[in-house]
């Protein structure tokens, strides 16, 4: 387990106001195999379809999983998502033709979680991530077999929502989950919710749209 | 590498949810930089379910006149993420809570920096535009020698001034509107003798000047060592490179935020091993 340094910890939440109709969960794969007991599997996911948007490097050598999460968004129209598998340990980039495999394998196992599965001519309804080593293949098995573990994990408490910000982790030192409530001015007697967890310590100076 | 995910329960049009993404990354997870290194794997997602939205209420939207701004514009005009008319109260309102709970989760980034010490914020202004400033906050964000001398508590002002002095696009970018339309002979935006920066302390305490239009200043080397004992610290640059008679007040100023930290032997301690 890792520790958070004492000069950290203010930075962890120790509760949180998420957003309704949403469920994370986290299992263990082990990519990195110095990994032997970490989560390094975070599964967020929408209890219906929802409206997605994505962000991604403007670096030209795009990873297999920015590009086809990339391709899913243009082809779906940003609509129809369920969420998000994210692996961390490899970065699946600069992987070739297999590599955009594993990842379009990746989000079609999460999508059968869900049951629904659509055929092959149908975009995945899960975008990808992963993080971690450059220019190694992912141990797809590995993974694979750990997302319906994740599932099973699913939940929608602070705890679930922080393990989540944790298993994403890489070299971080800690988590970094934030949830926020608001009100919007026509409708100010319904209160939403914006939560949101991130990653990154190295290999950081983003340009991304 | 950065990853992010955000997750509401507000119901966003499919159009129009990635012009909010982007133009919220544009002021936020665009504007860090720790290693200067950008990585093949940065995404950033946005997820709106709409599940506390009450029922039959429309989807936030962008008017349908608007078209997302070209990347270009919106680097000279980030303060809105269309072209014309503003948008509905509602999307202003979404816009503005995704775009401050970014930043603090870009934020969080920063103070995370592998080996960092120091979180420190840039701000540099411009009398010209945002696009100048930014491009000179960029330049010292990714300066090693910068962020060596925060580490090392060094008051070095003269390689924040130097870093400055090699932004590329100050210099050379005049084929981009922004800087066509100031006209030929003000190709060269940034005056050496026109400059200033200061160390604004994190505790509220009065700024130090380090260097006062191109001239430097006496500096308290003591002071300086306090202010940069402190974890956050911000570096404050006036361009001053408007065509106003000097000493004159600005009425409108462009203004860049970028977030750095510094740079210590454990950033090349842990990816001098990175792989095994």
């Amino acid at each position: 387990e890792r520790t958070i340094p004492a000069a950290k910890q203010k930075y962890v939440p120790t509760a949180g106001s998420y957003p309704k109709g949403f469920l994370v969960g986290t299992s263990h794969a082990g990519v990195k195999a110095s990994n032997t007991s970490n989560d390094d599997i975070t599964m967020v996911v929408s209890d219906r379809p929802c409206t997605a948007g994505g962000v991604f490097t403007k670096n030209i050598f795009k990873a297999a999983p920015v590009q086809v999460s990339r391709r899913s968004l243009k082809q779906m129209a940003n609509e129809g998502f369920r969420g998000v598998i994210v692996n961390s340990g490899c970065a699946n980039a600069v992987t070739g033709k297999l590599g955009l495999e594993h990842a379009h394998i990746m989000a079609r196992e999460t999508d059968q979680c869900f049951g629904d599965v659509p055929g092959d001519e149908v975009p995945p309804r899960t975008l990808i991530m992963s993080t971690g080593v450059i220019g190694q293949r992912l141990p797809i098995d590995k993974i694979t077999a750990a997302i319906p573990k994740a599932h099973g994990a699913l939940g929608s408490s602070h705890e679930h929502w922080l393990n989540a910000a944790k298993a994403i982790c890489t070299t971080d030192t800690f988590p970094k989950l934030l949830s926020r409530t608001f009100r919007l001015p026509s409708h100010p007697d319904t209160e939403y919710s914006i939560a949101g967890m991130t990653k990154g310590a190295g290999m950081i100076h983003p340009n991304m749209a | 590498t950065l990853l992010g995910i955000i997750c509401t329960d507000v119901k966003i049009a499919p159009s129009a949810v990635d012009s909010m993404l982007r133009y919220a990354t544009n002021r936020t997870f665009n504007c860090i930089s720790i290693d200067g290194d950008t990585s093949t794997n940065d995404t950033v997602t946005l997820f709106a379910n709409g599940a506390a939205a009450p029922e039959g209420i429309q989807p936030l939207n962008l008017p349908p006149s608007l078209k997302p701004a070209p990347e270009a514009k919106n680097a000279a005009s980030p303060s809105s993420p269309v072209q014309k008319d503003p948008p509905n109260r509602d999307t202003q309102a979404f816009t503005a809570v995704l775009s401050s709970f970014m930043t603090d989760l870009a934020k969080l980034v920063v103070r995370d920096g592998e080996g960092a010490t120091k979180f420190v914020t840039i701000r540099v202004r411009s009398d010209i535009s945002y696009f100048v400033a930014k491009r000179a906050a960029v330049s010292i964000a990714r300066s090693a020698l910068v962020k060596t001398a925060l580490y090392g508590k060094d008051a070095n002002w003269g390689r924040i001034l130097c870093a400055i002095g090699y932004a590329p696009s100050i210099m050379h970018d005049t084929g981009l509107p922004i800087i066509r339309s100031i006209g030929e002979g003000h190709a060269r935006l940034v005056e050496p003798e026109r400059m200033s920066v200061s160390f604004v302390p994190a505790d509220g305490s009065e700024e130090l000047k380090l260097v006062v239009r191109g001239e430097p200043e006496v500096v308290d080397e003591g002071r300086a060592k306090e202010i940069l004992e402190m974890e956050d610290l911000e570096i404050l640059v006036r361009l001053d490179d408007g065509p106003a008679p000097e000493g004159r007040e600005r009425k409108t100023q462009h203004e860049a935020v970028f977030w750095t930290c510094d740079f210590s032997h454990e950033y090349v301690t842990i990816n001098g091993d990175y792989r095994t």
